[in-house]
């Protein structure tokens, strides 16, 4: 039965979509069967792994909507061992039908359920925003990741999200653990420093090291629909990235 | 009475908080009133102007959903001659409880309507997402600004940014009008010229030039809640701000 993740942050721009997207892509590479669900409407993660939104059959909220179509929902990317559901912008008007629904926040669970015995672990990207979807899946997860980029309004952000987890963990999910905290987009610069330090400060035991560095390369190749470790593995970035997800693989117990 | 021109682009972290703080601060220094309004939750503004978010008496929530304390909605800031509305986490809760209210698209117009009288320009703040709080913001919007990071995914969603804009203008506000398309965080790689020349491709005669700059020093000054021209006035950041401010004060017919 697979494990179920949300990486999270409500800061825009954090590296959340790069972060599902190499990390599934890594942990499919060394022979774990992965699942990705993109929660947010924007479907960067369809993108990032080359599937072409278009022509898929059902997506998350069909997913969530209509649980049965779960087993259509699944769609293979450019990886081996590597499935996603993808997102799309019918999730917008998601927010609004949920919120007269009962049992709301439960809906992706229930959803995903089925689907869990066919993986080792379910990533799960989510839009830049506390709303009914992104609580659908701290929900729905056993854990979560939250990349922090190290400056100045991602570290604001922190103390917010840090009251909705406990908000969901209290009321909705008393098995939701945090998995780890990384830093993203860390550059040699003194605010990058002061962040980072700030950071490791006040997460000492969370922390999951290396900080993944800014490295064009990352952002280079979603223009080529394929995660990092295809399009340039020895750069930073893919560096980065296979050490985070060595140090990952060990904490979800896949090795 | 004011011109009413919002920030938005629901692609996270593209520099939509970033732009309204230093527009806005470079607008008050050449003597123009003006007005932001944050109606993000994350309430990055505030931080980015030095007002301090928990000793403000009311926020943008109370503004939408009680006008009559307009008058005491807003706080001076570290900028003589720019006011603002602090945003706060309170308007996380305000998507849900607007759904149900009639003409709940035109609450953000009805309550700024008194402030017009007292300013030359109002820059609204959103948040990464096009829900029921950046729809008021577009409603009461004579104008629109949508900055663009120079790559890939942020190129991606310009197509459902403009999907909601004609809605919007379709519906709710004809006389919405696209003021600019201005790029952002654009650095010398071969990623952020294509990006770039794909975007002055499709909008020409939108694109407000000069393109900003990926500038560390913008993302410092808010750790010292001052916008760039107080912070680093000579830096690339505060040329590009200035040069792009000169622009709109024309484009807004502010000289
Ligand atoms: N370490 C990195 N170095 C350089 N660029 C990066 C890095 N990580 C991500 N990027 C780029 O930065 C931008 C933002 O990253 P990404 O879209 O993954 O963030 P996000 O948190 O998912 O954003 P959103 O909040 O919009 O969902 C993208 O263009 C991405 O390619
Ligand atoms: N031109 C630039 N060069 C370098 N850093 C920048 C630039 N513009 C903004 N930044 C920094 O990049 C980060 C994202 O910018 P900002 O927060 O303004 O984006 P946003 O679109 O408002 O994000 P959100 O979607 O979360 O509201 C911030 O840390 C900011 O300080
Ligand atoms: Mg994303
Ligand atoms: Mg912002």
């Amino acid at each position: 039965r697979a494990r179920v993740v949300t990486v999270i942050n409500q800061k825009g721009g954090v590296g959340k979509t790069t972060t599902v997207i190499n990390i599934a892509a890594q942990l499919a590479l060394r022979g774990h069967k992965v699942l990705v669900v993109d929660a947010d409407s924007q479907g960067n993660c369809a993108t990032g792994l080359g599937v072409d939104k278009s022509k898929v059959r059902a997506t998350t909220r069909d997913l969530i909507l209509n649980p049965e179509t779960a087993v259509n929902a699944r769609h293979a990317t450019a990886v081996d061992g590597l499935h996603m559901v993808v997102g799309d912008r019918s999730l917008i008007g998601l927010e609004q039908e949920m919120l007269r629904q009962l049992g709301r926040e439960h809906r992706l669970t229930e959803a995903l359920e089925p689907l869990l015995q066919h993986y080792d672990i379910v990533l799960i990207d989510t839009p830049p925003s506390l709303g009914i979807v992104s609580v659908n899946a701290l929900v729905a997860s056993d854990g979560i990741l939250i990349p922090v980029q190290t400056e100045y309004f991602a570290l604001e952000g922190l103390a917010m999200l840090a009251g909705t987890i406990r908000e969901v963990r209290g009321l909705l999910n008393p098995k939701l653990g945090v998995d780890g905290v990384m830093l993203t987009m860390h550059a040699p610069t003194l605010l990058n420093q002061q962040v980072a330090s700030e950071v490791r400060e006040a997460f000492p035991e969370l922390i999951v090291e290396p900080a993944i560095r800014r490295n064009i390369r990352l952002a280079e190749a979603p223009s080529h629909g394929i995660p990092i470790h295809l399009h340039d593995p020895t750069s930073a970035g893919g560096q980065d990235y296979q050490a985070i997800a060595t140090v990952l693989e060990r904490r979800w117990g896949l090795v």
